[in-house]
């Protein structure tokens, strides 16, 4: 039996927004840890890795390990339904079960709607993606300004090189229109610190990434006020946004462009 | 120009 209630539906909605444009299905893999989603676009040149950890829940049972298959687009027609302060409840029997129950309830508890929606077997391989792969440039700002760079970017060109030197960070563009860069550099003054811009740096270090994906990974800015690019020479990017304090991630991998 | 590169190879190289 898997059980887990969490206080606002609108976090795993936001989850749902953050990887549904990249990927159209993937197992939810229900374990006593939490929840966890690991999946790769299309084109295998992308992956995102989402943990809900299970303290990040108001309730989480999970007495055997299982994999609830989901096709996303039918996640988030269900999600849509939720009021904006309703709690979620998701359950599910043990391995095997075709379908899985969700129940909004909203914060009166005068309004209760279950759904139960199909799953579907779903083949995934997991990549071991290493943990201890140390990088040579790491910056770290607010998703809001995340999101506008590879927005106003996005519009001159399809590929984007970043560029950490001491003098900061750089986007650099080119397209069809001309060319754009963009240069921001660390500001660990500002008030709040999920306005900081920190910009850390072990070597200069510059690398070239296709713009369709970073784009698609603002979609997640709405989970946490501040991302966290890592950069090395000829290893895949990490963007990760962190979901509260301790609730879990949404972490992005992408495989740079690189000149032969 | 840049190539793009795929990501299992990447993981499959670590």
């Amino acid at each position: 039996m898997f059980e887990a209630r969490m206080a606002q539906a609108s976090t795993l909605k936001k989850v749902l927004e953050a990887v549904k444009d990249m990927v159209s299905e993937g197992n939810f893999d229900c374990s006593e840890e939490g929840i966890c989603l690991q999946a790769m676009d299309v084109a295998h040149v992308s992956l995102v890795n989402v943990l809900l950890r299970a303290q990040g829940f108001e309730m989480f049972r999970c007495d055997r390990n299982l994999a609830l298959g989901i096709q996303l687009a039918n996640l988030s027609k269900v999600l849509n339904c939720a009021g904006k302060d309703d709690a979620v409840t998701v359950k599910a029997e043990d391995e095997g079960a075709d379908t899985a129950e969700f129940m909004f309830e909203s914060s009166k508890g005068d309004r209760i709607t279950t759904f139960e929606l199909t799953l579907m077997d779903i083949d995934s391989e997991h990549l071991g993606v290493p943990e201890d792969t140390t990088y040579t440039a790491v910056i770290k700002m607010p998703s809001t300004e995340f999101r506008r760079i590879i927005s106003d970017l996005s519009t001159i060109g399809d590929t984007v090189t970043i560029e950490v030197s001491k003098d900061g960070a750089s986007f650099q563009v080119s397209g069809d229109i001309g060319k754009g860069n963009l240069c921001i550099q660390s500001n660990t003054a500002a008030d709040k610190p999920s306005e900081r811009v920190e910009i850390t740096m072990e070597e200069p270090t510059k690398q070239t990434y296709a713009m369709r994906y970073l784009s698609f990974f603002t979609k997640a800015a709405p989970l946490s006020d501040t991302v966290t690019i890592s950069l090395s020479p000829d290893v895949p990017l990490v963007v990760e946004f962190n979901i509260g304090e301790e609730v879990g991630y949404v972490k992005y991998y992408l495989a740079p462009k690189i000149t032969e | 120009t840049p190539v793009q590169n795929d990501l299992e190879e990447f993981f499959a190289m670590c």
